[in-house]
């Protein structure tokens, strides 16, 4: 496996590589593409090693090399269902992004929650109780959620996640989640987010 | 300056120490708040060093005292003011967010936008026109701002807010924002966040 940081990184680099246009084409200098994502390059050149033998010294990466070997090891070459769990405030926003998020390669195929609301007519996803997500995700395939309820309750849904054969997890909620070795699970926590910030502006 | 990593775990202890009621009395070990935060009790006891003299050899950590010492540290103590800009999908999500908010120290005293709508009636802070910002961030001293705006125009909204003094930005918008050193930028990227999941599922 490469290491987590390292995962964060070359998703870094791929959103970097836009910068040289949806046709990407022509080359890149390690130097160039280092300083756009705000890293040295020997790091870069580290990084990108995982990705296979990509770049001659001298003539830097084929850009639209680096990207198809980019969506190859982080696993975005194709459209990866996930499901969404709790259909609040924060949930609602991230369910009318749709188009945002297909466009990094990733749908919200099903959306469920324990009160399911009647849905607001800009949101094209289905909004189904949690009885009905057992058989979603089997149905489907899907192996990732993303998990926008009550800190009281996110691991109780979690753990129905994790018996429906889930394995990544985006987690909104403000508590640490135990889950088993095996899960990948990233949290999103806003508070820690602003008070990070805080320390910065005393 | 503390490093960025280490206050992001300060963070992390600050809320593990939730565990212990809000009232938090007595004492805590080193190896327990670490095991509760993930992280090894030497990383621990390395990262504490930074708020002082607190803990005693074999004796672990008084609660409260831990939790006093790392509001200072983080500049938590007093509530922050923080202005929003861009009342869309995820700002209005956020806007109902405050108590939240509110309940770790951050008080989003308003909301801007280039074309502010009429306030739904469940948020509770004012949305105004970006031509009011620059009196408001210097009538109320604010320092921090949350950036909800699309990627095309973030870049231009994040002028105007450092033109106005502000030091901290919590970004959303997919596109890494230039700023002068001394200004501290936190991403948030949650197609970034996918991918970085995406790539333990294959
Ligand atoms: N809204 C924000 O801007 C914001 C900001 C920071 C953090 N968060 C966090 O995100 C999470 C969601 O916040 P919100 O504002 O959307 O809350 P919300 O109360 O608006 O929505 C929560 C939803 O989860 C559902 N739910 C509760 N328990 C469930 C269960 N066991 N299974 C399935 N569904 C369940 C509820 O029916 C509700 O629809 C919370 O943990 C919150 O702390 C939200
Ligand atoms: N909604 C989500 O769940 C979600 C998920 C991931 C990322 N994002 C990112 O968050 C940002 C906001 O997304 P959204 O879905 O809320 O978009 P949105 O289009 O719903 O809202 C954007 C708001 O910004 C305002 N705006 C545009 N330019 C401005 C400027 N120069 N100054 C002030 N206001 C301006 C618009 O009037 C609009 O109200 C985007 O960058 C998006 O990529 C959103």
């Amino acid at each position: 496996f490469i290491p987590r940081k390292t995962v964060y990184r070359l998703s870094l680099y791929n959103r970097c590589l836009e910068h040289f246009g949806q046709n990407g084409s022509g080359t890149v200098s390690s130097e160039t593409l280092a300083k756009i994502a705000g890293v040295k390059p020997t790091q870069l050149r580290k990084d990108l090693g995982y990705c296979g033998q990509i770049g001659k010294r001298g003539l830097g990466y084929d850009v639209a090399l680096l990207r198809q070997r980019l969506a190859e090891t982080l696993g975005t070459s194709r459209l990866q269902p996930v499901v969404l769990i709790g259909t609040g405030n924060l949930g609602s926003a991230l369910l009318r992004y749709q188009e945002g998020f297909a466009k990094e390669g990733f749908e919200i195929a099903a959306a469920f929650d324990a009160l399911p609301q009647k849905r607001s007519p800009d949101i094209s996803v289905p909004i189904l109780a949690m009885t009905e997500l057992a058989g979603f995700i089997a149905a489907r395939g899907v192996k990732m959620a993303i998990l926008c309820v009550p800190g009281t309750s996110a691991q109780e849904a979690c753990n129905v996640l994790l018996q429906n054969g889930i394995q990544a997890i985006l987690n909104f909620a403000p508590v640490i989640l135990q889950t088993p070795a095996g899960v990948a699970v990233n949290n999103v926590n806003l508070a820690i987010e602003l008070e990070n910030l805080s320390y910065f502006i005393q």
